[in-house]
Formats: structure tokens, C-alpha cells, sequence
């Protein structure tokens, strides 16, 4: 027999709770302490750096069933959803700037008429990346606003659309039915032009992230997710199940408040960052 | 449900007259899963089944109740007490023998701090007290806006950053202009930090220093995942935090972070954001929390 680790109970124990740790859920956790514990049967040593090895690959290999050979399309309409204070609004900004920085014509569109202050918070980020953005009356139907900021920006040469909408918990039906009317404007007033349609999610959120992203997804067929707040102590190992279970791939990682702390997603990097 | 699992566990366990080790193994499992599913802490939940376990061992299995209801009895009433705090004033919040009293409110990025400074005040004002909105967050872009915009929605005076003043100045002015400016509580509404970015953390604890607030808050969202002990365990080391409020609670989260951080901290919840409305803030109750927690 070539190899034939056999893990202990308590090591088995202490690598799936450093995987749950990172928010990575039981279930997948789990499932990945069993694959590392077959790969460790076929080594001859029971070297820690193995280990790390096993566990990055079995990370790894979950974030890698979903597509990383992707670029922006051009033209696009980048629709940012999400639950409530995510970094929607902040990532607005951010993606404006990294792709006004790419050479493309980008209009912000304030789809969020209905917070306090909301359409002030993204006007500021306008300036910061030095891009145009359309907003409507405080309190007018998201939707009009939307159809408005399309309209204007295809007449005028606009390749890149970032559309910001308000927060919103994915089980107020209300609010949901109001965005897929935002999906279906966007459809009317840009037809044909490709839609990436991203979930912020804040790395600090727990399992709720995977009711979140089935939710989401269900009213309006997600195309990706932004991870936000990365530069705190949050892993967002939660990511790893919403891409073996959904399907859905990290496009960009928020670390931070200004206007260039937006990095694109790494698979190998984020499983290095995982499994330390 | 974590119910019918247990149940299904002990289906086995007809005519055993006690609960032992290893009949309870199994539905401690159960209990494990559950916990971590609701996003309570790897720690906190080891503790809590060590504890349930000391309850359950040698526990008569009555005919009136099957060995698993008795085991679901057992974790919930547990839950319960850890949930609600020894003191029964300590879920309240206090007010200084001479005015101001002060709130001050703290927490990471978009836990809902702004909202709900402006829904605390409009409790106060409910309960026939004067409060004054203090807008300390100069860091996120149009924050000032935000909290003036639910200042003037509820009617209550706000202490807006004049040119060339820091959080703390802003906060030092509102104590000395308050009483002439018909408020005699205010509330501190704070940037976003992380617990790990000493220059933000050296700029609260300072607030805190100079003005020794009698209430310091940390809003806490209700989706945390495992990292929310790390965050108030640092929060706490540099503030004397007297009362957690879990913000989001109208959403689908279990909440366990907030099980997982009172447990550890022995910071008592005192208020849930249930809506993104100013009259959307309870009293936390610690019963339906445990129900919630255990799904
Ligand atoms: N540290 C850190 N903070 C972030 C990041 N992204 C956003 N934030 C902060 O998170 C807070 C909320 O950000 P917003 O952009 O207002 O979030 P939102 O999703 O638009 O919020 P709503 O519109 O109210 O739902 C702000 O204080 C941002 O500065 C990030 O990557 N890192
Ligand atoms: N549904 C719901 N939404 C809430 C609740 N509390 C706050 N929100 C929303 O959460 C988002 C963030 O709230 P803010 O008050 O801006 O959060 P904050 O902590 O002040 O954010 P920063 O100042 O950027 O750190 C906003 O969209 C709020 O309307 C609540 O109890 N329920
Ligand atoms: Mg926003
Ligand atoms: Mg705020």
C-alpha cells in the first residue's frame, strides 16, 4: 500500500470547524473534510503543507465550476441588487470608475429613489470617478428613473450603464416584484444589449447569504456576485457554497472605501486567503 | 425542523427510561447542525451543547413527554436564559443623573447605525423625551444628508458637522448647545469601521473618553455570519458597550450572531430594527429570538 494517512478524529473536527469558521456553512464544510480525508489516504506522510494543499484544492475546485474566462461585455448594463447596506451604492461608484478607467463610456444610473439621501451618496460618487449619472425625483418609481438614465445615455454614446438599486430583504415580496419590473424596463429600453445582473454581498454575511442569492436569482437570474468588505476580518467562504450550489461566479471583491478598492476575483488567490 | 430531527433520533428510544451519553449523542449532533445553519459561532455552540448535555444527562423520560421533546424542551429553555440578561433593568436604557444623556451608537459598515439613531429618537420623543440627533459621521458620502433627511422626517432637532470639525468636535459642541436647543438626549450616530482599523477605533474610544456616554450601542445586522464575536469582542475591549440592538430582523436571517455575541460578551440586546421605517424598532424579546435561532 503506497499511501495511507489516516486523519484523527480531532483533526477531521478541527479542520471542518476552521472551515465553518470562514462561513463556509456545515454542509460544505463537511463534504470537503471528507474529500481531504480520502486525498490524505493516498499520501505517504501526514505533513500539515499537504494538508493545505488538499484543502486549497478541494476550495478551489468549487470555485472553479464557474466560469473565470469572463470580460465585461461591451455594450452592458450592469445591474447591482442586494440586501440592505451591502455596498451597492459604494460599488456603483467603484465599478464606474474602474470602467471609465477601461475606456468606456459609463452613465450611473440612481435606481434607488427611495432612501434618505440615496441619490445624493451616489451623485458624490459620480464626481469622485468622473463619470455622468442620471437620477430622477426623490421618490419616483425606480423603474421611470431607469428607463430615463437608458434612454438619455444610448442617444448620447453611453456603452457602459451601472445601475444602483435600493436595498431591499429578499423575502419582501413587494420589493422583489419592483425590481423584476427595473429588469424588465431595462430590457424595453436597451434591447439586445447584454445585462450582468450582480448580487453585493457583504462578506460578513452568514448563511443568509445562500436564502439571499436563491432568491435573487429566482426573480431575475443573477449573473454574478460582488464580495464587499474583504479588507475586514469576514472571510466570505460563503461564496465557495453559492458557486457549487448555484453556480454563481465572484466577478469583483470590494476591499475597502474609496474609490479604488475594488480588485477583480481570483480563484486561487481567494482559496489561498481561505485556507491560510 | 429541528424538532421532527430529534424526534427521529430518540424514535429508537421507546421503553429507555433515561436520556444517557450516547442516546444524546446523537441529537446533540442535530442541535449542532442547527445552530451553525443560524450562523451562531463554532465556540459558542461547542459551549452551549456542553451545557445542554449536563441538562440532559440522567433526565427521566416521562410518559407524559417523548426523551426527544424533553431533549427540544431542554435546548430552547437554555437558549431562553442565555438570552435574557440576569439584570432586568438591563435590556433599558439608562439616563444620566444630569442632563444630557447620551447614546452613543457603533458598528461596521451598513449594519444600519443612521436608521437607527432616527428610530431611537423617535422613541424617545414617543416616550415624551427630548432628543437630538448628533451627525458624527464624516467619512461615507452624503451621511450627513441621510440623518438630516430622518432628522426633519421626525420632527427632532440635528448637530450637523460645521467646516474644519472631527467627529468628536461635533459631538462636544451638541453636549454644550443641547439644553439651550430644547433636546436633553442625544444620540451619536457614528461612521462604519472596522474593529480592526486602529485610527477609527482610536477616534470612538475617544468620544467615548471625553464624554462618557451612559448608553453605548453596538447595532449589530441580523445576517452576521462567524465573524461577528471577533468584531464585538473588539468593540468591547475598547468601548464599555451597554446594550446590543439587531438591526434587519424583518428579514429571513436565524440571527444566531447576536446569541453568539451576547453569550460571550454579556452585553445585553435591547432593541430589533424590524423595518426600514422609523417606527420599525421593538424591544427584543428573548423567547421569540430563541425560536428564531433554533428555526
Ligand atoms: N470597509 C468596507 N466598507 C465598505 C465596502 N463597500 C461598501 N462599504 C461601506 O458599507 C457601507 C454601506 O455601503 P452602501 O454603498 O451605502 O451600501 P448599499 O448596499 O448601497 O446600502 P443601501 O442602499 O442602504 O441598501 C458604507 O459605509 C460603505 O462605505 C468595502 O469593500 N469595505
Ligand atoms: N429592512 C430593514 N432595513 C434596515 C433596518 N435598519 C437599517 N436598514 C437599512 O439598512 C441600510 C443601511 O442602513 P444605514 O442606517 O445607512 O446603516 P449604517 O450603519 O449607518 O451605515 P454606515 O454609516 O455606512 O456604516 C439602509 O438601506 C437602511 O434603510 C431594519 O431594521 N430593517
Ligand atoms: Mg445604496
Ligand atoms: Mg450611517
Amino acid at each position: 500500500l503506497k499511501g495511507s494517512v489516516k486523519l484523527s478524529e480531532a483533526t477531521l473536527a478541527q479542520m471542518e470547524e476552521s472551515l465553518v469558521a470562514c462561513d463556509m456553512g456545515s454542509e460544505t464544510a463537511q463534504a470537503i473534510v471528507r474529500e481531504v480525508e480520502e486525498a490524505m489516504k493516498r499520501e505517504e506522510k501526514a505533513d500539515s503543507d499537504l494538508l493545505v494543499r488538499h484543502l486549497r484544492e478541494a476550495v478551489l475546485k468549487r470555485l472553479l465550476k464557474t466560469d473565470s474566462n469572463w470580460v465585461l461585455p461591451n455594450p452592458v448594463v450592469v445591474l447591482l441588487v442586494g440586501v440592505n447596506g451591502a455596498g451597492k451604492t459604494t460599488t456603483a461608484g467603484k465599478l464606474a470608475s474602474r470602467f471609465s478607467s477601461d475606456g468606456r463610456k459609463v452613465l450611473l444610473a440612481a435606481g434607488d429613489t427611495f432612501r434618505a439621501a440615496a441619490e445624493e451618496q451616489l451623485t458624490e460618487w459620480a464626481s469622485r470617478a468622473k463619470v455622468e449619472i442620471v437620477r430622477g425625483a426623490h421618490g419616483a418609481a425606480p423603474s421611470a428613473v431607469v428607463f430615463d438614465s437608458l434612454k438619455s445615455g444610448l442617444s448620447h454614446g453611453t456603452d457602459c450603464f451601472i445601475v444602483d438599486t435600493a436595498g431591499r430583504l429578499h423575502n419582501r415580496q413587494n420589493l422583489m416584484e419592483e425590481l423584476k419590473k427595473v429588469v424588465r424596463v431595462v430590457e424595453k429600453a436597451a434591447p439586445g444589449v447584454k445585462q450582468e445582473k450582480w448580487l453585493v454581498l457583504d462578506a460578513n454575511t452568514g448563511q443568509n447569504a445562500i436564502n439571499q442569492a436563491k432568491e435573487f436569482n429566482r426573480e431575475m437570474e443573477l449573473t454574478g456576485i460582488v464580495l464587499t468588505k474583504l479588507d475586514g476580518t469576514a472571510k466570505g467562504g460563503i461564496v465557495v457554497a453559492l458557486s457549487e450550489q448555484l453556480g454563481l461566479p465572484v466577478r469583483y471583491l470590494g476591499v475597502g472605501e474609496g474609490l479604488e478598492d475594488l480588485i477583480p476575483f481570483e480563484p486561487k488567490m481567494f482559496a489561498e486567503a481561505l485556507v491560510p | 425542523q429541528l424538532t421532527e430531527k430529534i424526534q427521529k433520533v430518540f424514535k429508537n428510544l421507546r421503553g429507555q427510561g433515561k436520556l444517557t451519553e450516547e442516546n444524546i449523542q446523537e441529537a446533540l449532533k442535530q442541535v449542532r447542525l442547527a445552530l451553525l445553519e443560524a450562523d451562531v459561532n463554532v465556540e459558542t455552540t461547542k459551549l452551549f451543547l456542553e451545557r445542554v448535555k449536563v441538562k440532559a444527562l440522567g433526565k427521566e423520560v416521562s410518559l407524559s413527554l417523548s426523551p426527544g421533546q424533553v431533549m427540544v424542551k431542554i435546548v430552547h429553555d437554555e437558549l431562553i436564559q442565555l438570552l435574557t440578561p440576569k439584570d432586568k433593568n438591563a435590556n433599558k436604557l439608562k439616563f444620566a443623573p444630569a442632563p444630557p444623556t447620551l447614546i452613543l451608537l457603533a458598528g461596521l459598515q451598513g449594519t444600519g447605525k443612521t436608521t437607527t439613531a432616527a428610530k431611537l429618537a423617535l422613541w424617545l420623543k414617543k416616550d415624551g423625551r427630548r432628543p437630538g440627533l448628533v451627525a458624527a459621521d464624516l467619512v461615507r458620502p452624503a451621511a450627513i444628508d441621510q440623518l438630516a433627511t430622518l432628522a426633519k422626517e421626525i420632527d427632532v432637532p440635528i448637530f450637523k458637522p460645521e467646516p474644519g470639525e472631527k467627529a468628536l468636535d461635533v459631538c462636544l459642541r451638541a453636549v454644550k448647545t443641547c439644553l439651550q436647543n430644547n433636546a436633553n438626549i442625544l444620540i451619536l450616530d457614528t461612521a462604519g469601521r472596522l474593529q480592526i482599523d486602529e485610527d477609527m477605533m482610536k477616534e470612538i474610544a475617544e468620544i467615548h473618553q471625553k464624554l462618557k456616554p451612559t448608553n453605548i450601542m453596538l447595532v449589530v445586522d441580523a445576517m452576521t455570519g462567524q465573524n461577528a464575536v471577533n468584531v464585538a469582542q473588539a468593540f468591547h475591549a475598547r468601548l464599555p458597550l451597554t446594550g446590543l440592538v439587531l438591526t434587519k430582523a424583518d428579514g429571513d436571517a436565524r440571527g444566531g450572531a447576536i446569541f453568539s455575541i451576547t453569550s460571550v460578551t454579556g452585553v445585553p440586546i435591547q432593541f430589533m430594527g424590524v423595518s426600514e421605517k422609523m417606527e420599525g424598532l421593538e424591544p427584543f424579546y428573548p423567547d421569540r429570538m430563541a425560536s428564531r435561532i433554533l428555526g
